[in-house]
């Protein structure tokens, strides 16, 4: 999950 | 989630609360650089474009409508009520380097050449110097006021508790990013003088000020 949309973090 | 990016999170709370507290208080911004206020508020706005698109958690969520909004409300109020209690000829530092700098950077080192994805790696790219009008602007008047400096080093090391985190995240999980750990380690050196003044003085009770 390296892109966008698989982003978790702030 | 780890202890690491829980405490970054919460130490960029904190950060937050401590300037709107200093805002407050002393009914004045001054010593604060409104320009590094405008650059995270483009930092935050870039950042969560993603925000009506990617559901991660209610924590997630919350969060980033949290700094996209207390950093708007900050930009407002130093336009507004606290317009005359900060002087922006000390605020001189060129902003447009750093927002024309994070473009090109951005343009070249991305993961992918999307909308979403590109203004993510603006953003990461911007945040990292964003704190440089603040530093400029203390670095000319050589001192800074208690609780700004505890805000300022609440903000620094939210980024810098990041940076273990990819490490460790890295080392746990295999997940890997270089160019947020490379603009966090950016943004932890531009800190660097930073954090030797607050610790040498401000944690000892004393003043922040430059020698």
């Amino acid at each position: 999950a390296a892109v966008a949309g698989g982003k978790d973090e702030l | 989630m780890n202890v690491f990016r829980l405490v970054a999170d919460l130490m960029h709370l904190a950060s937050i609360l401590i300037l709107l507290l200093k805002i407050r208080k002393t009914r004045s911004a001054a010593g604060i650089s409104f320009k590094s206020q405008l650059l995270y508020l483009i930092v935050f706005v870039t950042r969560y474009l993603d925000l009506f698109t990617h559901w991660v958690s209610l924590y997630n969520t919350a969060m980033k409508v949290f700094f996209i909004a207390s950093s708007g409300y900050i930009v407002y109020q130093m336009q507004r009520r606290y317009r005359a209690t900060w002087d922006p000829a000390l605020d001189t530092f060129r902003i447009e380097f750093l927002l024309g700098g994070a473009a090109v950077m951005s343009l070249i080192f991305h993961t992918k050449f999307t909308f979403l994805e590109l203004f993510w790696t603006y953003s990461i790219w911007l945040e990292a110097v964003a704190i440089l009008p603040q530093l400029f602007q203390m670095s000319r008047t050589g001192e800074a006021e208690t609780i700004t400096a505890h805000y300022l080093f609440a903000l620094g090391a939210y980024r810098g508790l990041y940076v273990v985190n990819w490490i460790y995240r890295y080392a746990t999980e295999g997940y890997w990013e270089w160019i947020p750990f490379l603009a966090g380690m950016v943004q932890t050196v531009l800190y660097a003088d930073f954090f030797y003044v607050y610790f040498s003085r401000v944690m000892r009770g004393k003043k922040f000020e430059l020698p």
